[in-house]
């Protein structure tokens, strides 16, 4: 009887501490996720479980966005998950995504999980034409996507027909010749054949070796207004602000690089970018929003931060994450000799 | 700073004027 008693009363104490949670959606590029967030948790608790659960170690590229009102958002580490102008309904969705991109992907993505999360992500980007990549570029990508999907090309396996359902070029390229699916899978595949024995993370580390020059790879843009109510596009990306004209979102009419900037400030919608050397204009402009102001001065912050990390020597976490990163490939490269 | 796509300059080349052939002419 006591005992009953007792083990009444500790189920009882435990449910009491149980704390009050909300069920959150993670939507990565290849998969979905759910997770009970307590009502307490900020922004980093939640990041920070999600990336565990991924096994990703290479965070600083990453975050959870959010959409509101057609603007898009990043969850903040310091702020409560509920504490942000995110829907009240369960599940709460983010999108987990890179919100930062490195200047060399070879020098900086060092994990697998890393380098497969850019892939996906930039991939969609050029497919959806959210970034311009030439037709040339876009058989060449499309050739190692086929590589790190299939392996090895094997005419005995891959017969005619194999990218029939496979989306593997934008629209817009496929438009511009007159050439059947049949003629572009035949174009495809003679590159992917040459391709033969690349891993699926050698095969989509060439994949954005290729993608990181294309103008646009990596370039956040921003509908802005200049002092004389002029339209134009603001740039922000790893190397710094850039300028755009509305109709060319290629090549930039100015640019700031991060090194030449002394500080960049807001208030309400005006924008001030002030450059280092004193006799180059302040440059002032308005964006549509205090929203996108918001969402443009984090991504200064965090491109700014991560550019001048770039030039300092690797912490030591970096350093041990690289090492092991070598080891491991030189052990794959070991054991796909010995087969 | 590199040219653009340094390793894959050939590639390019040899796939652009592969395709060139069936460029529509409005492209």
């Amino acid at each position: 009887m006591a005992e009953a008693i007792t083990s009444r009363m500790s189920f009882t104490s435990l449910k009491r501490k149980q704390p009050k949670t909300f069920t959150v959606r993670i939507i990565t590029m290849d998969a979905e996720m759910e997770f009970n967030c307590e009502m307490k948790w900020k922004g980093k608790d939640l990041f920070d479980l999600v990336c565990r659960t991924l096994g990703l170690r290479e965070t600083w590229f990453f975050g959870l966005q959010y959409t509101i009102k057609d603007t898009i958002a990043w969850l903040r580490w310091i702020k409560k998950v509920l504490g942000h102008d995110v829907p009240k309904e369960e599940p709460v969705t983010f999108h987990f995504l890179a919100k930062f991109y490195p200047e060399n992907v070879e020098e900086e993505l060092v994990q697998d999980i890393t380098q497969h999360l850019f892939f996906l992500q930039v991939k969609k980007q050029i497919l959806e034409e959210k970034i311009y990549c030439p037709p040339e570029a876009s058989v060449l990508l499309a050739s190692y996507a086929v590589q790190a999907k299939y392996g090895d090309y094997d005419p005995s396996v891959h017969k005619r027909g194999f990218l029939a359902e496979e989306e593997l070029l934008p629209k817009r390229v496929i438009n511009l010749y007159q050439m059947t699916p049949e003629m572009w899978e035949e174009r495809i595949t003679a590159w992917y054949a040459e391709h033969r024995g690349r891993t699926r993370d050698e095969a989509e580390m060439e994949y954005l070796k290729i993608a990181q020059d294309t103008e646009m790879y990596g370039v956040n843009y921003f509908l802005i207004r200049n002092k004389k109510g002029t339209e134009l596009l603001l740039g922000v990306d790893a190397l710094g602000l850039h300028i755009y004209d509305l109709e060319n979102r290629l090549t930039p009419k100015t640019s700031f690089p991060w090194n030449e900037i002394r500080n960049i400030s807001y208030s309400d919608k005006e924008f001030t970018i002030k450059p280092l050397e004193k006799k180059i204009d302040v440059f002032k402009f308005n964006s549509s929003k205090l929203r996108v102001n918001k969402l443009i001065l984090q991504l200064c912050i965090g491109n700014h931060d991560l550019f001048m990390r770039r030039r300092k020597a690797d912490s030591l976490e970096v350093q041990q994450m690289k090492a092991q990163a070598r080891e491991e490939k030189a052990r794959k490269q070991m054991e796909r000799q010995r087969l | 700073q590199p040219a653009k796509f340094a390793p894959y300059q050939k590639a390019l080349r040899e796939i652009r004027y592969s395709l060139l052939p069936f460029a529509n002419e409005s492209g």
